[in-house]
């Protein structure tokens, strides 16, 4: 069974935690506020009010014995540093940091910390592309411009079948699979529920509705949206 | 050209307008603290300092006419439901808001704001997957359990053909694409860079660096991972 240490419980190591535990794994809570401690006790293995800048309290906590250890401390960058270079010193296998910016992701690289993380950052960006591109519901990038996509329909492809779009021949685009919602009955109630069509056929048709999820490069994949709107 | 105004340089919030600004749309970037005004200055449209909670001066900004209105504030939430009040009286075509957890986001929707981003909560729980499973690098999670996954390539099945490995036959995993490195020369050194190679074929040999993109159900990617451990 997994073991992990999450250090710093504010939304973003709280999240980590939960998400560990909710999965099955051994999960060592630690926050210097004992509010925070309380709020999660009842939901992770065990939960532990210790300053991480102090490398005789995290000791005492067995943390050596950790797969891994997430700092999710946020505003104190020196914490951070501190608490990083102490699980170095405790030789954690895997130890995961949080920056706040540039700056910080190059000191702690510059420590050997090799897994640095920018929450704030890394959505961010995702957000401003999907400012840009509405209809782009999330993407993978991939080398030489490619990405897979999750776009919702555009219209001008609706009703028609896979064959007639054409998506290889005219958008030199390929299609993975097709997300779609078929109303099902959930404790006595219609729901609309979201299933997977497997492998799309050439007399598929594609609803209004459905989500399809693509492969091709950026700028195709932007002029079939374009052309379709 | 894309209008887009953010509200609330933080991280978050400052991620979003840089990128936003770089990929060439027409920027509005909002703080009431000067300081966070002075920093972004140079690298977007428009820098202005105001309280977002004070609606005239967010039309004086003719915010009316922005394509979509991004509010970033974190700590402050009433700040943030104010300003998205004030968004909505003004008929700002798309407005996007922060929530720091499900009471706020619940909140948000109750007042009829449809997209509310958790930036630390939803990196929180990609961070865990990541943790749980070290060798998915990154997810695209669909229905029905399925998944999209990147993995570097498990032991077992270095340097064996697609063929000899038999994704579909013994696993009911197929393969989109790999990732692989080729060492080409940039400013006259040698370099490691990274191409997508196409179309997987019967024959292709997979490399111990190659990174494969697959889709498949969730409980058979990670039987494939450990069979092939
Ligand atoms: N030295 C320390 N030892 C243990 N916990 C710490 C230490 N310093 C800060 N923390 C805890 O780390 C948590 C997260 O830090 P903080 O609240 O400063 O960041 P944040 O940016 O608001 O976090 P988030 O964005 O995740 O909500 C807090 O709960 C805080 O009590
Ligand atoms: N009423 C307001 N009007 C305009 N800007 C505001 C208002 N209230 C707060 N802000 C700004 O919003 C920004 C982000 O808020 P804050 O620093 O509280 O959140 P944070 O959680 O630390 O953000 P991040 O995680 O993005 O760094 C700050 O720069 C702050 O000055």
């Amino acid at each position: 069974r997994h073991k992990f240490a999450v250090i710093g419980l504010g939304v973003f190591g709280n999240s980590i935690a939960r998400t560990l535990a909710e999965r099955g794994a051994e999960v060592l809570a630690i926050d210097n506020d004992q509010e925070h401690v309380e709020a999660i006790k009842d939901d992770v293995a065990y939960a532990v009010q210790l300053d991480a800048t102090d490398i005789r309290a995290l000791e005492a906590q067995n943390i050596q014995d950790m797969d891994a250890v997430v700092v999710a401390i946020g505003e104190d960058f020196e914490a951070v540093l501190i608490a990083a270079a102490n699980l170095q010193e405790l030789n954690i296998k895997r130890v995961i940091t949080r920056a706040s910016n540039k700056q910080q992701r190059r000191i702690l690289e510059k420590m050997g910390v090799q897994e640095v993380l920018s929450p704030e950052g890394e959505v961010g960006t995702t957000v401003a592309e999907r400012l840009l591109q509405p209809s782009i519901r999330t993407f993978l990038p991939l080398p030489d411009n490619y990405e897979i996509v999750e776009i919702s329909t555009p219209k001008g492809i609706a009703n028609k079948s896979l064959a007639k779009i054409s998506l290889r021949e005219k958008y030199n685009i390929n299609m993975i699979t097709i997300k779609r919602f078929f109303e099902e009955i959930l404790d006595g109630k219609p729901t609309e529920v979201e299933h997977i069509i497997g492998v799309p056929k050439a007399d598929t048709i594609i609803y209004p509705t459905d989500i399809l999820i693509l492969i091709g490069k950026k700028q195709d994949i932007k002029r079939f949206i374009e052309i379709n709107r």
